[in-house]
This record gives structure tokens, C-alpha cells and sequence, in this order.
């Protein structure tokens, strides 16, 4: 219905703008509707600015720069109205170190509302998890479950239950 | 309804029956290219009920039953199971008293597929419905597939609007 | 016709005169996201005579002029020099007795662009007739972007041929 | 021409076969045309095989086993005509260090027909590498090139003219 379109599109709009700063370490963005008279079809534009560069057209940004505006949207998403899991396949492939960093980070934080499963080769990454669990193939063709190593994070006071596999 | 843990037999690459426990709150999967990693993320989608298979990568749906290796033959049959933490009152009201909820999903090769709920065999309606509304399902913007994080920016902002859809 | 040195000014995020050497068989060019690598990759498709603005990621042309930062104004002239190394003998019989040989592009805020060849003026095909045939020039298969390297293998294979016949 | 096609594809695919295998360590992958008595308007199928594992459609392959089949097929085309310059973007994003290692390998063998600019974030490209340029926006919004690094690569008897900016 039109009314609850209009509710979450101003509430993802409010948090988009709280996170995208946050990932980008400054810069500002916004989201805005392309034709907000007609609430049933309009689409949903994106503004965004990274630090210390104008305003344009979001086809201008580089790769990374696309990739952390999504998961800012993503995740803006997630704070409106959270899933109880959220898988991401190598989201941070394009990404250089520093925002690997800030999207761990954030994951991290996000970890109080939803459950994350995150497919990465970053080894920022798997630092930040909890736990870790190698695929291999060892046999070729076939998928085995290794090791679980658990992340000794003792700053992250979330010790896992039970580790035993 | 958290996921608390998969079982795969059969899917894709994991011909054996494996098991993947997800007690914790973030979860890395490593490992080479082609190892499987990917396969996860497909047979938790399958196993949510998804019907295309072009979303799973594949031609046929059958193409996610084990077709063999240099030392393996094909599999007949693929089966994976999610369990659900059910202890955050989130679920449907048939299953309030659970504290999990499993949902199982099977595929021979002669193309019959079964569902089943807690081990009770039911319908894929079954399926969806237990996730209907209660947000506990998979919504679009909670499983991004390898590749695809970009499309989120670069798509029209007509095709955009799905996902505020699914949120509201 | 191998890349001896590109030249920029006011392209892109490149505004002030930056100049680029490619003396070596292999160079890597490294740097935080959003810093201007693509923008170099860009820069060498447009002075190699590219028409369509899409594929230089930009809605119009003006879109690879420097249009300002925080500090900054935006500029009124976008320029890339490229100079090729010509003592392979590949070039254009006009242009044998070169050692080196600069294709320059120029485009003004007004829409008004210039080519030339060793700083003499020249048309938009003068630069495209200079490749031809030589393989001097960038191929379809000598330029991936970002992100395009997986297409090669998902796309059609009617796409999927064009490579063949550029080859050919 | 049709006798032109014919030629480019048959030994664009010898080529082909040859350098899979190289960058997979083992396995094998073949060109096939889909239309083979109409030369003119035939496609070109890819038939490949990884390691190990069974001849499958290649839809199924992995992320970085669909980018390394891509560059083999894009360095057999290289072998059969040349460009003398090649400019990859992160091509090797998808890649695990193991494959990055073959992938800067065949690069380095290919330096010989023709010179090769590769944008990236992997530390063992940029090892591999005969010269280093780092671009970096110290002035918000306006790109700067900073040092040529050379790299010290005794085993590699290329050593760059002058580097001196
Ligand atoms: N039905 C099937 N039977 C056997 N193997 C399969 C089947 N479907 C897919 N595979 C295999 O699974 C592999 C791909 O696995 P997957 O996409 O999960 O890799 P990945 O670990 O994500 O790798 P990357 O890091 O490159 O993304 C392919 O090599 C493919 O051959
Ligand atoms: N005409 C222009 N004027 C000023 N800046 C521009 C212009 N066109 C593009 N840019 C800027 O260039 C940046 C993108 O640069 P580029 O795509 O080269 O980044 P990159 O180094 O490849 O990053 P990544 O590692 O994320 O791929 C954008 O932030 C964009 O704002
Ligand atoms: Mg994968
Ligand atoms: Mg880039």
C-alpha cells in the first residue's frame, strides 16, 4: 500500500544517510523518488557524495565506491526492517583494505539485530568473525567442511556457545 | 528464526552429508576458488523454496543433485535441511511451541521433489507460509549473491523499488 | 604501437596535468578505491577515439571533464595525450618514419573536441584509419574493465563471437 | 570473411587448450562452434573441465573459475594476434592467492608479445610487477600519481630503461 511504501522509504532514507558517512568516513548521501506524485510506481534514486568530491552522477563512481553504496542501502534496509540472517557472497571483493575495515566493523554492529554468514578471501574479514569454517576439496569435485577456528576475539565479549563440531 | 545449522547430502559439489552448525552471531566461509563455498549460499536458497533454477546457476533444476567427479559418480538424490532457532517468537503461530523449526528439501532425479517441515512432509505453500510475514523467510536483500552487490547502485531505480517493496 | 606515455588534464578526476611513463613490459597501477585508477583506463579509451560516453561510465561526454571538487572549480577543457612507441614497424605508412607517435584528444565545455596526430589537427578518423589494420590499436579483447572480465564467459556465445572476428 | 573465422577459431582454440590446463594446474576446456555450417553467424561455445571435477555447463562454475577460463580464452586470442598493449582492471579480484600466483605468471610469459597495464589490489600482482605507480587523492577529489616503485626482481632480467619521473 501506498502509505507503507511512504513509511519505509523515509525511515531506509534517515538511516542511508546515518550509514553511508559512517563507511565512507565523511561524504553524505541521500535517497529520493523519481516521480514521488505516483507512490505506486515511482523508482528510487540514489545522491551520494564521498568525501571531499561534488555531487554526480552515481555512474561516475568507481567499482568500490559502488559496492560501499550498496551496502550502505543494504544495511539501511536491514535497520528498517532486520531478517534474521543475512548471507553476503564476497560482497567485499572490490573494496580496498581501509573499507574492508569499516564494513567489519559495521557488520560487526549489525550482528545485535541479524545473524551474519559472510563468504569472503579478505583476511580482514575472517578476522572480524566469530567463527570460521574452511570448504575444501580435497578429494577433487567433492566439498568437505573443515576445521572450525574460532576467532579468539577477547575485545568481542561474544564468546560462541558451543564450538564443537 | 535464526539458522542454527545446514545439512547438505547430495547438493551440488557436497555429494557426502555434511553439516554446518551457525551457533554464532557472524560467520566467515573460506576457502580456494571453486571449493564450494557458493554452494552454501545456493542450498540455503533452495532449501527456502526458490524455484528457478537460473538463480541457482544452473539449466535444469536437476542441475543441483551431485553429477559426479573423476572418482564419484552421479548422486540420484539431493537433500538439504535448515534448522531455525525458533526461541525469538518470530514464527508462525502452527509452530509457536517448537524451539526449532527444521525444513527439509529433497530432489530425485526423476524430477519428484519433496518438502518437509520438522520432518512431516508438506507442500512448498506450507513452506513460504511459515515464513510469510513474520520476516523470518529470506527477503530479497538478505542474501546477496557473488557478483551482484554492485547491481543494487547501477540498476534502474524502477527496479530499485522492489526492495523498499519487501521492507514495507 | 606500444603505450610509451598517456598525458591528462582536466579528464576526469585527473585536473591537473598528470603525466604517466609505461616504460616497462609489466606496471601495476595500485591505489584506494575511488582514487582515478579506472579514470586512466578511461583516459586511454577516449583518446583512442571512443564515442560512446556509457562506456566511459559518464550520461554525456562533458562527463570525463573535471567537474570540480571541494576545493576545486570545475574545469572547461578535457585533454589526454597518448604516444606510442613506433619502432615496431606496425603503424600507418604515413607514419613510418616516427619513432614515436602522439594521438591527442581535446573536448571543451561547449561540446567543440579536436584530434590530433603529433600536435597536427586532424579528423576523428584520420586516428581510427591510424589503427586500423595494424593491430595497433585497442581491440575489443585489449581493453577489460572492471568487472567485465566474468562476461567473457557468461555471455552468449553469439556475443561471444565478436572476439573471433576482431581476431580474425 | 568465412575462411578468415575458420582460421582465427581453430588455432585460437589449439591455444586455448594449452593455456587452461596452465592456469587450472590440470583439467582441460575446448572451443566449440554452435552452428558450425554457418560460419557467418555461428556462436562459440566454451567447453571446460576444471580439475577433478566432471565436464559441466559452465553456468555451474565458480566465480573464479568462470574469471580464469575468461582470461585463458583472452590470452589464447593474444597468442593468435597480438595487441601491442593489453590493459586488464582488476581482473584478478575473484581469484584466490594460488591462482593470482599462475594468473601473474602467464602475464609475465605474455610481457614478451605485448606490454601489460593491470590495475589492482593484490600484493602478489603488484610483486610481480617491473614498475609500481600508486594514485592517490591526498587533495580530495583530485587524482595524483605518486612514486614509481621498481620493483627489485633480480630473477627477472627485464630491467626497466629509466625510471625517473
Ligand atoms: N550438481 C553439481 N555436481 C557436482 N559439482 C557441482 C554441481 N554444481 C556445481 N558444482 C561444482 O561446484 C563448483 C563451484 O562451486 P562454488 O561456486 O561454490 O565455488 P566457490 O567456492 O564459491 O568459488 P569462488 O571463490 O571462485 O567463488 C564448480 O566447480 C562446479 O563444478
Ligand atoms: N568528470 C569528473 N570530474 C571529477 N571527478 C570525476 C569525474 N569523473 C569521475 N570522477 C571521480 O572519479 C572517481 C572514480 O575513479 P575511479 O573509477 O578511477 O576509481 P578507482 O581508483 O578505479 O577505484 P576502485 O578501486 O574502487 O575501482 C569517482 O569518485 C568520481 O567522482
Ligand atoms: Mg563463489
Ligand atoms: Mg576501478
Amino acid at each position: 500500500s501506498r502509505k507503507k511504501f511512504k513509511e519505509a522509504f523515509s525511515v531506509i532514507n534517515e538511516k542511508f544517510q546515518e550509514i553511508f558517512p559512517r563507511l565512507f568516513k565523511g561524504g553524505q548521501a541521500r535517497l529520493q523518488l523519481s516521480d514521488p506524485d505516483n507512490l505506486l510506481e515511482t523508482g528510487v534514486d540514489i545522491i551520494a557524495q564521498p568525501p571531499g568530491k561534488k555531487l554526480g552522477n552515481i555512474e561516475l563512481m568507481s567499482g568500490g565506491e559502488k559496492a560501499l553504496t550498496a551496502v550502505s542501502l543494504l544495511f539501511a534496509i536491514f535497520l528498517y526492517r532486520p531478517s534474521p540472517f543475512c548471507l553476503l557472497d564476497e560482497v567485499d571483493a572490490p573494496l580496498d583494505e581501509a573499507n574492508v575495515g569499516r564494513f567489519v566493523d559495521l557488520v560487526q554492529e549489525m550482528t545485535s539485530r541479524s545473524q551474519f554468514i559472510v563468504i569472503t578471501h579478505s583476511k580482514v574479514t575472517m578476522e572480524g568473525a566469530d567463527a570460521l569454517y574452511g570448504v575444501t576439496m580435497q578429494e577433487p569435485g567433492v566439498s568437505k567442511l573443515i576445521s572450525v577456528k574460532l576467532v579468539d576475539n577477547t575485545a568481542n565479549t561474544r564468546t560462541p556457545e558451543h564450538a564443537t563440531q | 528464526m535464526r539458522i542454527k545449522s545446514l545439512t547438505l547430502s547430495g547438493f551440488k559439489s557436497f555429494c557426502d552429508n555434511t553439516k554446518v552448525l551457525f551457533d554464532n552471531a557472524l560467520t566467515a566461509v573460506v576457502g580456494p576458488n571453486g571449493c564450494g563455498k557458493s554452494n552454501i549460499v545456493d542450498a540455503i536458497r533452495w532449501g527456502l523454496g526458490e524455484q528457478s533454477a537460473k538463480n541457482l546457476r544452473g539449466r535444469g533444476m536437476d542441475d543441483v543433485i551431485f553429477n559426479g567427479s573423476e572418482k564419484r559418480g552421479p548422486q540420484s538424490l539431493a537433500e538439504v535441511t535448515i534448522t531455525f532457532d525458533n526461541t525469538d517468537g518470530l514464527s508462525h503461530p502452527l509452530y509457536v511451541d517448537y524451539p526449532e523449526v527444521s525444513v527439509t528439501r529433497r530432489l530425485h532425479r526423476d524430477g519428484t521433489s519433496e518438502y518437509l517441515i520438522n520432518k512431516t512432509p508438506c507442500r512448498l505453500k506450507d513452506i513460504t507460509d511459515l515464513f510469510l510475514g513474520t520476516g523470518g523467510g529470506a527477503r530479497a536483500y538478505s542474501i546477496i549473491e557473488q557478483g551482484r552487490i554492485g547491481l543494487i547502485v547501477s540498476s534502474r531505480s524502477e527496479d530499485r523499488r522492489a526492495m523498499f517493496e519487501e521492507a514495507a
